[in-house]
This record gives C-alpha cells, structure tokens and sequence, in this order.
C-alpha cells in the first residue's frame, strides 16, 4: 500500500534553488536528500505492485540503489536471482549492467532462453575504497541487456560452480607509471 | 612508438594511453576515420578568500578561483587494465582522492570515464573546486556550446555576453556556464561532446579545451546567504565522495548532435533495475 505523493511532496519542496544548487546549509541540503530518499523508498513499493500485476506472479522484488558502488546484498549472496530491466524510453535501449557478486563464473539467460555473454571483473581498489563496510563483493558481474520500448525484459542468473578465481583472468596489471 | 603507448578498443572507437604519464593521449572515432589528439586530467582551483580588489571569497552561491591557473593534482596516473570480451578497462589512480576508470564497452560508440573525486583535503588550509579537463589541438576560436536542461544547446563565447559589453573580471568564473547534460566544443569537421550524469559547471577556457566542475570543498562563507562554507563535516577520510560518470563523443560535427541527443536522453532516463530472488521463468513482453 503506497503511492507516489511522498515523492511528489518531496520534489515540490525541491525545486526550490536552493536544492537544486546547494545553496542552503549543510543540514538542510542533508534534509532535502533525506525527504528525496524517503519519497524513492514509496515509489519503490509503487513500482512494485506495478510490476506484479504486469508480471502477474508477487515476486519478493529488490532494489538496489548502490550499485554505482557495487553493493547489493541480493547479487553478492544468491545462487540465482532475476533482474528486471524496465525501459523508460519509447524506443529500444541497451544497457551496461554492473552487478556485485562474489562467485567467478555465471550463467545468465534472456528472456527467450538465450545465453548472454558475460564477464566478471575484479571490483577495483578504487571501489573498495568508497564502499568501505557496506559491501564485500568481490567481482563485479558485467553483461549488456537490452530493453524494449516502454517495456522490461527479465534475465534469470545462476551462479556456476566457480573454476578459478575471475582475477588471473581479467586483470593485467600495467608496469608502475612515475606519480 | 609501441611501447610509449597502448590502446583500448572496439568496434567504434581506439583510445590511446601515454606510457609515460598513464593519461589519455588520443581517441579515434574507427567508423569515420577520426584521430583527436586529446589529453585529459585532474586539477583543482585554489578558491578565493576575498583579495584587495574584491573581498568575494568562493562559496556556496559564488565560484571564485585566486588564479585563473588551477594546480594539477598529479603529473600522471598509475594505471592497471582489464580487457575482456564484454568491456575493456583502464583504472587511472591519480592520488588516494582522485580515481578514474576509461571503459569502453563491446559495440558502444562512445568513452566512459567513472571518476570518483574526494575526500578532498583541506589539511592546507586551502578550498579546492575540483575540474577534469580535455584538452585538444581543435581551433574552436573562443567558442563552446553548453545546454539548457537538456534541451536548447547555446552557444557561449569566452569573455562574452550577447546583451552588454562584458568587461571580463574573472577571467575563469566569468566564463562557467551551467552544465545540465552536455557541453561540446568543435572546430569546421570535428565535434567533442562530453555527456554528464548530472549538472556541473563548465567551461572552455582556452582553445581546444573544455573542463566540468566535479567536486568543491570550501572554507569560507560567500557571505551570500547560507551563513557557513560549502565544507561538508568531517576531516581527510570523512569527508564528501563523489563519484560520476562523463561520456565522451568523438564525430563529425554533421553527426554528433544525433548521437548525443539519444545518448544523453538515455542517459537522463535510463532503465530501471528491479531484482528478484530466484530463478523463475524468464518473462517477455510479448
């Protein structure tokens, strides 16, 4: 049971300028972010119950907003899992995805039972850094999905029996740079 | 020639590393037979305090640099590489505060640059406003190109304002035009388009170049309103991360506004990812 109002509420009061340029002191900007966030955590459930009378089956659906920083609890810890790629644009769109995951090898299957290819990648020392606690991935998942106009297609992902650690394979490291 | 530089590549595009310094040396777009030497780096604008001309310090409201040269943060970058089928990788460390990753994935027509800027320090006493900047040999006499929320491109001309003669005070604020989605720079053939993730500020302050505003960690009050520095709490290790992705264009001047039109309108309203435990049925909108 949710709708939008709270995220509607929380963009009026946004527009004001000094939201939008960060003209306020800090703990007023901290509470534009946090009313923001308040109104995305509603619409999550809206989209939701979107999804699940599309779909017309009530999946456990999860959100992950920190995956520029490749933290996910779900990816990081499930042997198989879905990700649903909604496409807001009225054309057809591809799209890089970037998951965290902790296994080296996987299996991902479009919706018509193709195999797509994809690639595990070390997560970077840079991400690492950034995420800190938040995460403890180790690889990142990275696969091109595509999405039809104001359409979603769904990818199931299963992890395969690991063989080898992902990192011999990908990584090169270059000879040092002077700083 | 070999071993001063390497590559990345796709279908569409080859970008070329220097050895030496671990930076971008030059792009080239494959389908048009397009070569742009272009160097691309981190700096940072020492921000005003107020001087004996104007007691204007850089803040909130105001963007002020002391000089109108910024400071690099580092000659060059360390760098490791990651090539594999899907996308190819190039991770630039320029200090432990500033990173960037080069990516280029399998089939698409465009660079990605993630970088990640903060904490930044301030151990010295000194607000910095952090620019990456693109530097190129294109002849763009004084001329760039910035949007308007997206939609009118305007065309902006250093040390210039169509409705009254500007006498130029500040020869680099007095240039920086908002950066909702897309800034550009280009000459008769070739066009340089920079996509952003979100709005910033930019410039081209000399010829061939373009630079976004990434991050900014002030230490005085504007003395505008807000009543404090734009200086987020916490020392070196809490402060402020930011992290943020710009994608570059390399095409002709005829094609590049179709390119980045559909690019940065995708960018403005990517998918949405919803996950889901378990496997299930595959589903199709069909």
């Amino acid at each position: 049971n949710a709708n939008s109002s709270v995220l509607r509420q929380a963009m009026g009061v946004a527009q004001h300028h000094d939201a939008v340029s960060g003209t306020a002191k800090q703990h007023v900007t901290n509470d534009y972010a946090k009313q923001l966030s308040a109104g995305w955590d509603a619409c999550q459930i809206v989209i939701s119950n979107a999804l699940a009378s599309i779909v017309g089956t009530k999946e456990n659906f999860i959100y992950c907003t920190q995956l520029n920083i490749s933290v996910c609890q779900l990816t990081e810890a499930a042997q198989t899992f879905m990700v649903i790629v909604y496409n807001p644009l009225a054309r057809p769109v591809g799209w890089n995805i970037r998951l965290p995951v902790n296994g080296s090898h996987y299996a991902i299957l479009s919706p018509d039972g193709q195999t797509v290819p994809n690639e595990v990648i070390p997560v970077s020392s840079f991400t690492r850094a950034v995420r800190r606690d938040r995460g403890d991935a180790v690889n990142e998942l990275v696969f091109q999905a595509s999405a039809p106009p104001l359409g979603y297609r769904t990818y199931s992902i299963s992890r395969l029996p690991g063989r080898g650690p992902a990192r011999s394979r990908a990584l090169k490291r270059l000879h040092d740079q002077p700083g | 020639t070999e071993h001063l530089s390497w590559a990345i590549e796709n279908q569409h595009l080859r970008v070329v590393f220097d050895s030496r310094t671990g930076l971008l040396k030059e792009i080239e777009n494959l389908d048009k037979n397009i070569s742009l030497p272009l160097s691309q780096n981190f700096f940072w604008y020492n921000a005003s305090i107020g001087n004996q001309e104007n007691s204007q310090a850089s803040g909130a409201y105001i963007f002020r640099p002391n000089t109108s040269e910024p400071f690099l943060i580092a000659q060059g970058a360390h760098l490791y590489h990651v090539k594999t089928g899907v996308v190819q990788e190039v991770y630039q460390n320029f200090s432990d505060w500033c990173s960037q990753v080069v990516r280029l994935y399998d089939g698409q027509p465009y660079v990605e640059l993630e970088w990640t800027v903060g904490p930044i320090p301030i151990r010295d006493g000194l607000g910095k406003e952090i620019i990456s900047r693109f530097e190129t040999n294109l002849q763009t006499d004084g001329l760039f190109y910035t949007d308007s929320n997206g939609r009118e491109i305007l065309e902006r001309r250093r040390n210039y304002r169509a409705t009254w003669n500007l006498s130029q005070t500040e020869p680099v604020a007095g240039n920086y035009y908002p950066v909702n989605s897309r800034i550009y720079i280009k000459d008769k053939k070739v066009q340089l388009t920079v996509l952003t993730d979100r709005s910033q500020g930019g410039s081209s302050i000399f010829d061939g170049s373009l630079e976004l505003m990434v991050h900014r960690r002030l230490l005085h009050d504007d003395a505008r309103g807000v009543g404090e520095p734009l200086l987020e709490p916490g020392d070196y290790l809490n402060g402020l991360v930011v992290r943020g992705r710009h994608l570059i264009l390399l095409d002709t001047v005829e094609s590049s506004a179709e390119q980045h039109r559909l690019r940065a309108q995708q960018e403005y309203m990517a998918p949405q990812l919803v996950l889901a435990p378990g496997g299930g049925p595959p589903y199709h909108p069909g």
